[in-house]
């Protein structure tokens, strides 16, 4: 089985994760990066 | 042409090149027309090579979307099996009830041969479960995944495949190898089916323990919910609807004599469900920056705001692995599509060589909204777990007995919305970590 996410999100979305990696439930995905002032 | 051949071209004392560069020059060129049938032929010829070279996807003559299975031999043979079939009575068999002397070491060698933590599972005495269908849709202990503070989390225990950005709304499968993000999710033409509205108890928003804690905190840290909530709703004071706190559960809930867990609603005041769940579509709508306007976007990734873009993510869960998935952000889910498809096998080794592999299967598309804009979640069945719940959708029925004739053709769908859920927020509101559903057996 497998879950697909799509989605929106800004340019400065990174996501955090590499491919093969094993990941569980609430681990980080990604992260938008926060604009500094 | 049926011309004499020129005599300088017969001269066989002269070299072959000039022989034939005569025979080409002097030989006239005369046009006949074709037979007619030649003609139909052909037409028919390029016919066939458009309809079956072409698009990946195309309509039928109902509208439907149909999407053509590419691949080398090997899929083309599995194609032909009746896998939906053979997925109910893999479900069938693994739903039988095991003897109680044999559940504890059934089990065990399950979780030695598939890596599955049996210290992390909520109820550890394994003979309450009743079946190897029973054990795989498991609990966890509360607090074993705790929820990160990123914008966006895992939704299921699993291996990430493939992730990245959608570009020319194609979704890449693996290196190389694209889907239609369009048939991925679905399409709203003049043909698509009406949508059903599900109704969706608003106690239904309490049935998760985690969610309950999540809210609570939530709530008590934001101040201006109040305020919030007023302006949602339209109106100005909402000195009536102040909110008092849910009482927390104080323990654990204890699993049944059944080895299954009820929902806990000892903790629910009639009186307070109405405000609470307000409360809460608020409290996650003010996380979101929801705002009414937002709701009449319609739910598809082709509109993508300015400065956005569209990224997906795969997440394949081994056999082995926790089978339920839960809230990756908090979101609203407007509306979900039911793609029923194939049950082919997404395991690695699958999504490398069959094209399409995910606008194949059957898979059931949560469309929705989150602070950034469209948001999906896309659970998708194969051979082995055919089964897809969603915790509050009860109308839901994936792995359905479909005859080989009548069986719905791949890319259409049944599409229901979940307005009902929270006609401020126009769906059903999510906490990050929020269980959703999960995967069954068959």
């Amino acid at each position: 089985s497998t879950v697909v996410l799509v989605f929106e999100a800004p340019l400065s979305f990174e996501f955090k994760v590499g491919a093969g990696q094993k990941v569980k439930v609430g681990e980080v995905l990604g992260d938008v990066k926060e604009d500094v002032k | 042409t049926t011309n004499p051949i020129p005599e300088s071209a017969k001269d066989k004392s002269r070299p072959l090149y000039q022989r034939l560069s005569a025979a080409w020059k002097d030989t006239p060129t005369k046009w006949y027309p074709l037979p007619l049938a030649v003609g139909a032929l052909l037409l028919v010829a390029i016919d066939y090579r458009k309809n079956h070279t072409g698009k990946e996807v195309h309509l039928d003559e109902h509208g439907n979307e149909v999407v053509k299975l590419k691949g080398p031999w090997q899929v083309h043979v599995l194609g032909a099996l009746p896998l939906r079939n053979l997925s109910r009575l893999w479900g069938y068999l693994n739903s039988l009830e095991l003897p109680v002397w044999f559940r504890p070491f059934g089990f065990r060698l399950y979780s030695y041969i598939f890596g599955c933590n049996l210290d992390e599972i909520e109820n550890t005495d394994l003979t309450q479960y009743k079946s190897l269908g029973d054990f795989f849709y498991r609990r966890l202990k509360d607090g074993v995944r705790p929820i990160a503070d990123s914008v966006l989390v895992s939704p299921a225990d699993g291996k990430v495949l493939h992730f990245g950005t959608i570009s020319d709304l194609h979704v890449e499968q693996v290196k190389g190898i694209t889907y239609s993000l369009d048939a991925f999710l679905g399409v709203e033409n003049p043909s698509s089916p009406s949508s059903t509205v599900i109704e969706i108890p608003k106690t239904e928003h309490h049935d998760n323990k985690n969610h309950e804690v999540v809210t609570d905190e939530e709530f008590a840290n934001v101040n201006g919910i109040q305020y919030s909530l007023g302006n949602l709703l339209g109106s100005g004071s909402t000195k009536s609807q102040q909110h008092q706190p849910r009482k927390t559960p104080t323990s654990t809930p204890s699993p049944s004599s059944s080895g299954t867990q009820t929902p806990d609603q000892t903790h629910l005041d009639p009186s307070q469900s109405v405000q609470d769940n307000l409360a809460h579509d608020a409290t996650v709508a003010y996380e979101m920056g929801v705002r009414p306007a937002l709701r009449r976007r319609s739910t598809s990734g082709s509109d993508v705001q300015e400065g956005h873009a569209l990224n997906f993510v795969v997440i394949y869960l081994a056999p082995g692995d926790y089978h339920r998935f839960h809230s990756p952000t908090a979101w609203i889910v407007q509306k979900r599509r039911h793609f029923v498809g194939e049950l082919f096998s997404v395991s690695p080794y699958m999504a490398k060589r069959l094209q399409n592999l995910f606008v194949l299967n059957e898979r059931v598309a949560l469309l929705g909204r989150w602070k950034h804009g469209f948001f999906g979640m896309v659970p998708v069945g194969a051979t082995n777990v055919g089964s897809i719940k969603i915790n509050f959708d009860s109308a839901l029925r994936t792995n359905e007995l479909h005859p080989r004739r009548s069986h719905p053709p791949p890319g259409t769908y049944t599409e229901a919305t979940y307005s009902s859920a929270s006609p401020i927020l126009g769906g059903k509101p999510l906490n990050k970590g929020e269980e959703m559903g999960g995967f069954c057996l068959g």
